[in-house]
């Protein structure tokens, strides 16, 4: 069986946030190292992949490969009833038909109790390669999703360009373009607001802006996040959090001219 | 004008 207790509900919360506009009916693959997450979006253009990893729950128990088959739209009427700060206990059997979710205050005068019926998820899984990207950026996620909002104005489209003078968002609309180019941060006082670029060669790709906006919903997870690029790949998003879970997003490039 | 890809294309079946 599965037993994951997690201090805050707001980690699941601010997930699921994150990921239900993408993906509506997934499987929460559960087993001993955690609880993971692999969907696409309807288009196959865009991928969602979750670790929560155990070491984020406390205590978290699951001795078998357990898949819970959730509606994210019915998850996130449950999870409304929790508050960030209270304790969140999933519970579910081997071959379960529901899942158990418990919020607790943190002073322990209110426990909520809900079951959520489950469903059979015939899901299909892309092997995604392990890959060396060319471009690696570092930036706080706020600034990411101010860029993509503010391109998303003007175009569909962004192309990411990253050299060594910096990584250039550029677009280009019926009504002109634009563009924002970021240089290196280092802010030894707040590391969270540095910019790092890591690259062994130069890389431009055009990407749609509506995938890119939808991924900066996980904002809240992390204050940094990391764009991991290549030519002629997917582009990766990367929220990482505590415990060494993460949650990414995979984008199909446009390509041709 | 660039035409989007999907995934199929770089992700193979495991």
């Amino acid at each position: 069986m599965l037993e994951a207790r997690l201090e805050q509900a707001q980690l699941l919360k601010k997930v699921v946030d994150a990921i239900k506009d993408l993906v509506q009916d997934c499987n929460f693959d559960c087993n001993d190292s955690g609880i993971a997450l692999q969907a696409m979006d309807n288009s196959h253009v865009a991928l969602v992949s979750m670790m929560l990893k155990a070491e984020s729950f406390n205590p978290f128990r699951c001795d078998r490969n357990i898949a819970i088959g959730l509606n994210l739209v019915s998850l996130t009427k449950v999870l409304r009833a929790a508050q960030n700060e209270d304790i969140l206990t999933l519970k579910a059997e081997d071959a379960p038909d529901s899942l158990n979710l418990t919020f607790e205050s943190s002073d322990k005068d209110r426990i909520s109790e809900y079951d959520l019926k489950l469903m059979d998820i015939d899901q299909e899984h892309l092997g995604i390669p392990d890959t060396d990207y060319s471009a690696t950026i570092s930036m706080p996620s706020a600034e990411f999703k101010r860029i993509c909002t503010d391109l998303m104005a003007m175009s569909e489209s962004v192309t990411i360009e990253a050299g060594k003078d910096g990584i250039k968002f550029a677009c280009n609309g019926d009504i002109g373009n634009g563009s924002i180019t970021l240089r290196t941060v280092q802010d030894v006082e707040n590391k969270e607001n540095n910019i790092e670029i890591a690259l062994t060669e130069p890389v431009s790709l055009t990407f749609s802006l509506k995938y890119l906006v939808n991924f900066c919903k996980a904002q809240n997870l992390s204050k940094t996040v990391k764009l991991h690029i290549s030519n002629e790949v997917p582009l990766l998003v990367e929220y990482a959090m505590e415990g060494g879970s993460y949650l990414r997003f995979y984008l199909a490039p446009k390509i041709g001219d | 004008k660039s035409s989007q890809t999907t995934l199929g294309k770089f992700f193979g079946k495991p």
